[in-house]
């Protein structure tokens, strides 16, 4: 799948 | 174009959808688990369209043969729109471990494209009520 999405490291805390 | 030809090795649970229960005046947690069937140890990290709306809990890590973990992934309160479908995704990016990990940013960093594997889950959001 063609994927626009742009996919960013997920943080343990904000 | 989709970098990764190795097909996912790690089973997840759910396999496409997070879904988030409201009311989303406080924290919503969904539970993600990562299950490793193969013979080798797996690193996995997560990695979100929305970075700065979840917490993710571990964000990252390695899973030894058959086992499994449980990640917790934490949406920050906002204020819900239920006409606005959600549209955060996460992705869980693996690699079959190396024998020796000295510095996982390195290993990351110098993985090749077909040594990389990816799992794509999209965000949905419920009211109680729904």
């Amino acid at each position: 799948i063609l994927s626009e999405d742009d996919f960013y490291d997920a943080l343990s805390q904000t | 174009a989709n970098m990764s030809k190795l097909e996912q090795i790690l089973i997840l649970d759910p396999p496409t959808d997070l879904k988030f229960k409201g009311p989303f005046t406080d924290v919503v947690t969904a539970n993600l688990k990562l299950m490793n069937p193969s013979d080798k140890r797996v690193c996995f990290k997560v990695k979100t369209t929305a970075p700065r709306r979840y917490c993710v809990r571990p964000n990252s890590g390695t899973i030894d043969p058959g086992a499994s973990i449980n990640i917790s992934v934490m949406l920050q309160p906002f204020d819900y729109d239920p006409n606005e479908k959600s549209k955060h995704k996460f992705m869980v990016q693996t690699i079959f471990a190396p024998t020796t990990i000295t510095d996982t940013e390195a290993m990351w960093k110098d993985a090749k494209p077909d040594e990389l594997m990816d799992s794509k889950l999209r965000c949905v959001f419920e009211l109680p009520s729904e």
